[in-house]
């Protein structure tokens, strides 16, 4: 049983799925013109696209052929791509080379998804 | 590009010297790699770019205000549960904005021949907002002091003029355009806010001809007398205020402009995120 469980344990961490990537901007030195937010909370998509895919994954019909296909004969296609398949946007609150205060809101920065594509 | 030809040029002097000194690089592969400071400043450029900025801002946190107002703006659209890059602000066209910049007045010798408080020349240098931006609100936000003793159910009007022209003293009359005028209570508390898209839009187009804004309070014939309530709709500093409390009582100016990045959502897109 503790060897099944080791086993499980493993493949879910090689699933495709969302992992955290975090940049603390004081580790970068940013926090002196960066007023909010702390640090940038990106994500990022890794694992790989296994055959039976499961509905969260979000795969495409061609995602789930292409890795059929590879399930029989790996030399035919490769696996589909593990992707970021939503994006959200972030607020910025900064301030400028003019010394100016300035909010900006920046479209597709952080990871809020991931699939099989 | 440079940056890969910088990472290339360090892989090669890499090998080189791998080739010369075998035993020093041993060493080498037990201490944690440091990157190449150029290779730093390359990453640090790239990151700017996307963020719109051509150089790292140098700033000196400890003389520059974050506004209030800026704070709770961003708090309001970190807040929401709908993804989307537009600024909400209700009563302006900013609904196509991603960008908001704030401004506050500029000290100059003009201001001294404003002797009362109901009745000032702000001065906004918008010369920093990038030409490539593109201008679609522009909001003046004036603070407003409660007024408890005396008559407090007063209503006083407030009024904001684009100067097209200043005037010279005995030679020529000053040219002011009316652009907004709002009716305040005195006995509230808050800000009222005033739109100033069409003089921000004129000093954006013209910006050697921009003068200022004239505010004045008109408290309908009342005592000329400069009491609490002339006092109400903050424009200018108290000689018994410190700068501290001002900084978060100053009229500010908020320009809303789009930069262009982003693109359009489909109706899909935003069904999605709604789901």
């Amino acid at each position: 049983a503790s060897l099944r469980r080791g086993h499980r344990r493993k493949n879910f961490h090689e699933i495709c799925q969302r992992r955290a990537l975090y940049v603390d901007f004081a580790d970068v030195g940013w926090n002196d013109w960066i007023v909010a937010p702390p640090g940038y909370d990106a994500y990022y998509c890794h694992g790989e696209c296994t055959f039976p895919m499961p509905d969260h994954l979000n795969s495409t019909n061609h995602a789930v052929v292409q890795t059929l296909v590879n399930s029989l004969n790996p030399s035919l296609a490769p696996k589909a791509c593990c992707i970021p398949t939503q994006l959200a946007s972030i607020s910025m609150l900064y301030l400028d080379e003019y010394n100016k205060v300035v909010l900006k809101n920046y479209q597709d920065m952080t990871v809020v998804g991931c699939g099989c594509r | 590009t440079t940056s890969t030809e910088k990472v290339v040029s360090h892989r090669h002097s890499d090998k080189k010297s791998h080739s010369q000194d075998k035993g020093s690089n041993e060493e080498q592969k037990e201490k944690p790699q440091i990157p190449d400071p150029a290779i730093l400043a390359g990453l640090e450029g790239n990151f700017l770019s996307l963020f719109g900025l051509n150089k790292r801002p140098i700033v000196d946190r400890s003389k520059i205000v974050i506004p209030e107002a800026m704070k709770q703006l961003y708090a309001e659209i970190t807040g929401h549960d709908v993804d989307s890059v537009n600024i909400p602000k209700p009563g302006l066209h900013s609904k196509s904005a991603n960008t908001v910049r704030s401004f506050t007045h500029e000290d100059s010798k003009i201001d001294n021949r404003f002797l009362h408080h109901h009745r000032f020349r702000l001065f906004f240098n918008v010369s920093t907002i990038p030409q490539s931006e593109e201008l679609k609100a522009a909001e003046l936000t004036l603070s407003r002091a409660t007024v408890v003793e005396g008559e407090t159910n007063v209503r006083h009007q407030v009024l904001v003029y684009d100067i097209l022209r200043p005037g010279i003293k005995g030679k020529r009359d000053p040219i002011f355009l009316l652009i907004d005028s709002k009716t305040v209570l005195i006995n509230g508390t808050g800000t009222v806010s005033l739109d100033v898209l069409p003089a921000v839009q004129r000093w954006l187009r013209q910006p050697k001809q921009n003068y200022g804004l004239l505010v004045h309070v008109d408290s309908a014939g009342r005592t000329a007398a400069e009491g609490p309530v002339h006092r109400h709709v903050r424009l200018k500093r108290s000689a018994s205020e410190t700068r501290q409390e001002w900084d978060q009582q100053q009229p500010l100016l908020f320009a809303y402009t789009d930069d262009g990045r982003n693109k359009p959502r489909s109706i899909r897109d935003v069904n999605r995120s709604r789901r």
